[in-house]
């Protein structure tokens, strides 16, 4: 039996929005720790690394491991049918064929639910080692899906150099270009509206503006991001969800012919 | 020019 509940709907609808664009299947693997995902886009230039502790859910039970293949866009629609503040409950037996979705709305008088079919997926699970980074950002999230969206503009790719002065985000066209730069704010009294910078080495990468904002519909999630940078390895974007866990977006970058 | 990599280039398949 596996039984995950959580008081309102609104964190998973907004976790579903901010994989709907990357993965059009995916499989939640269910331990006892909590609910994981790992999954890549279809090119494999993009991985999205989704992780939900059990002991951030109001209720949570899983008596046996269970590897759940679900069809994000169903997934999509049917959260979509539930209110932000509908209590939700994901539900399914031990050797499962569909998952069931139960929305209650808060004074109990409406209950819906929704049983989507479970799909059979190979699982790709790429090993990913602990790295230290050369630079790790952390800065507003809205600031950063403006300036993502700012720059895909001017260009199919952004170029992101961190450095101990700031971070500088540009973009070239054959329009003209654009650049953004941001420095490390001297001492924010909101959290929220800082931008910190702790860096190693400066670093200088190159990344597609198309994944990136598919990484930003993830905003609502959480007032700040984390970027991740090394040289010539893949950045990673993460975004806390709540008290529960978090989520977390790998992108390859883009090289030099 | 650039060129797209992909990311089993950086992480083995587990």
């Amino acid at each position: 039996m596996f039984e995950a509940r959580l008081a309102q709907s609104a964190i998973l609808k907004k976790v579903l929005e901010a994989v709907k664009d990357l993965l059009t299947e995916a499989t939640f693997e269910c331990s006892d720790s909590g609910i994981q995902v790992q999954a890549m886009d279809n090119a494999h230039v993009s991985l999205v690394s989704l992780n939900l502790r059990s002991d951030g859910f109001d209720k949570y039970r899983c008596d046996r491991n269970l590897s759940m293949g679900m069809n994000i866009g169903t997934m999509t629609k049917i959260l979509r049918c539930a209110s932000s503040e509908d209590t939700v409950t994901l539900r399914a037996v031990d050797s499962p064929d569909n998952i069931i979705f139960i929305f209650e709305s808060q004074n109990k008088e409406k209950l819906a639910e929704y049983e989507m079919k479970l799909i059979n997926m190979d699982l790709e699970h790429l090993g990913i080692p602990e790295t230290m980074y050369s630079c790790v950002v952390k800065m507003p999230s809205q600031e950063f899906a403006r300036i993502c969206r700012d720059l895909s503009q001017f260009g199919e790719a952004i170029t992101i150099a961190c450095s101990k002065e700031g971070i500088k985000f540009s973009a070239a066209g054959d329009y003209g270009n654009a650049n953004v730069k941001l420095a490390q704010t001297a001492d924010s009294d909101k959290e929220e509206e800082a931008v910190l910078i702790d860096m190693q080495e400066p670093v200088k990468l190159t990344f597609a503006c198309r994944y990136l904002n598919s990484f930003v519909k993830a905003t609502p999630l959480c007032a700040q991001v984390k970027l991740s940078m090394s040289s010539d390895v893949p950045l990673v974007c993460e975004y806390q969800i709540g008290e529960i866990g978090h989520i977390r977006y790998y992108l390859a970058p883009k090289i030099d012919d | 020019p650039v060129n797209q990599s992909r990311l089993a280039g950086y992480y083995g398949l587990n």
